[in-house]
Parts: C-alpha cells; sequence; structure tokens
C-alpha cells in the first residue's frame, strides 16, 4: 500500500 | 512601475495553459531581476516554481518589488485574445490593484489592450533546498506526455525505474499492467529527440499519474523534459522557457506505507 505524502512534508516555509 | 514586454509572446500563453488546471490563484512576484512565481495545489501534493530572467525580456523594468495576486483560469481567458504571433507587454503601475496586458500584431497593425483585476492573496513560501539528484533523465517532452497519458489507462500511479541503461515507467490495475521502456539514446544528432540518462545510484519511485498529466501540459514550452530523482524525495519535472527561465513542478512521491 502506497500513502500519497504532501509536499509540504518535504519543504520547510520560509 | 512593472512593465514586461516580450516579442515571443505565445510563450505567455502556453505557460498559462501549463498552469492554469493545477493552480487556480498565484502571485506573480515582480522584481529587477525578473518574474517569479511558487504557488502549491490545492491539495499540496505538487508545487509549482517558474521563473523568467528580465534579460529573457525585449524590455524590462520594474521599479520596486511587485507582488500580483493572479486568477489563473482569468488571466488564461485574457491571454486566449493574444494571437499566437503577438507581442505581449505586461504592466502596472507600483500600487496598482489591477494588471494591464497589450497585444501588438507582429506588423503593428493591431493593438488590444486588457485590465485584470488583481486578488488578495496571502501564499506560504516554501524553501526548496538545493539537491542532488541519483537520476537525472532527459527526455522528449512529448514521450513523456504520451507515456503519462497511455499509463493512466491502466492505473493511479507510475512506478518510475531509472538505472543506467535507461528508465522504465511501470502501472498496473484491474485491467492489468503495462510497462514502458525508454533507452538510453544511442547517438544524440537531434539533441531534441534524445534520451539521457544521468545516474549516480538507481532509484525506483512511484508517483500519482493525475498528477503527471497534469504537467505535461506544459509540452508546447519546450521539446525536451528533465525529470530529477532521488529516493523518498520530490520528483522535479523541469521544462525550460525558451531563453527566459523554467517551469518547474514539484511531486511528492507515494511511498510505502
Amino acid at each position: 500500500f502506497t500513502m500519497q505524502k504532501s509536499i509540504m512534508s518535504f519543504f520547510s516555509k520560509v | 512601475m512593472f512593465e514586461a514586454r516580450l516579442v515571443q509572446g505565445s510563450l505567455w500563453k502556453k505557460l498559462l495553459e501549463s498552469i492554469k488546471d493545477l493552480l487556480n490563484e498565484a502571485i506573480f512576484d515582480c522584481s529587477s531581476t525578473g518574474i517569479t512565481l511558487q504557488a502549491m495545489d490545492s491539495s499540496h501534493v505538487s508545487l509549482v516554481s517558474i521563473s523568467m530572467n528580465s534579460d529573457g525580456f525585449d524590455t524590462y523594468r520594474c521599479d520596486r518589488n511587485l507582488s500580483m495576486g493572479i486568477h489563473l483560469p482569468s488571466l488564461s481567458k485574457i491571454m486566449k485574445c493574444a494571437g499566437n504571433d503577438d507581442i505581449i507587454t505586461m504592466k502596472a503601475t507600483d500600487d496598482a490593484d489591477t494588471v494591464s496586458l497589450v497585444f501588438e500584431s507582429q506588423n503593428n497593425e493591431k493593438v488590444s489592450d486588457y485590465e485584470m483585476k488583481l486578488i488578495d492573496l496571502d501564499t506560504e513560501h516554501l524553501g526548496i533546498p538545493e539537491t542532488e539528484y541519483s537520476c537525472v533523465v532527459k527526455m522528449p517532452s512529448s514521450e513523456f506526455q504520451r507515456i503519462c497519458r497511455d499509463l493512466s489507462q491502466l492505473g493511479d500511479s507510475v512506478v518510475i525505474a531509472c538505472t543506467k541503461e535507461g528508465v522504465k515507467f511501470s502501472a498496473s490495475g484491474e485491467l492489468g499492467t503495462g510497462n514502458i521502456k525508454l533507452c538510453q539514446s544511442a547517438s544524440t544528432d537531434k539533441e531534441e529527440e534524445a534520451v539521457v540518462v544521468d545516474m549516480n545510484e538507481a532509484v525506483c519511485l512511484t508517483f500519482a499519474l493525475r498528477y503527471l498529466n497534469f504537467f505535461a501540459k506544459a509540452t508546447p514550452l519546450s521539446a525536451q523534459v528533465q525529470l530529477s530523482m532521488s529516493k523518498d524525495v520530490p520528483l522535479v519535472v523541469e521544462y525550460k522557457i525558451s531563453e527566459l527561465g523554467f517551469l518547474r513542478f514539484y511531486l511528492a512521491p507515494k511511498i510505502e506505507d
């Protein structure tokens, strides 16, 4: 089973 | 005062067509060095990053930094009013709540101008770190578009497996499975048709085809597309915008739970 990650879990807010 | 004139106005038309279905609204950040845009789709699965250098425009002036909040389907509608060979100029005053678009025919016999309301947007800006990717694949953009479209017939996800021999795209679903393998081109006399794999480490990643099909709407912008991949990080799908800059899409992977 694969789960879709959010892009926000890879890039930090600036 | 902000003014950006582009003789090859069709690039604006193609750019808007590339993003208008993925993003509803975005901020165009204009500064003396050029125009940038960064925005996530509404599901926060992908991110769009555009950079257009001031040098790439035929005339460019930006006295003060300007952030223009734009409803993209509206801008796309207005851009459709420009002819493919038209020269497009975008203009705004420093504290404007509208942006002006002027379309001039090449022979200067027809000039149209449109004004569009800007919108107030409060968006989050994400820092994208400089990354060395395990695999970078360059391939014809039309081929990438075709593969994404074809594999969408089979499933929602594509597995991209990259080795030094080439790159394999696979999808499976109730109907069965499909695999499309592209080998690295032996000779590269036609640069636009070449498949080039630059690999440090083999990767195998899973992505949602729905988003790749959105990205492939940028195909008319560039003959080649570049895919950058590393284990468990977002895929980067990059289209060059002529000499102006680039359009990059970042897509979060699907990860084994």
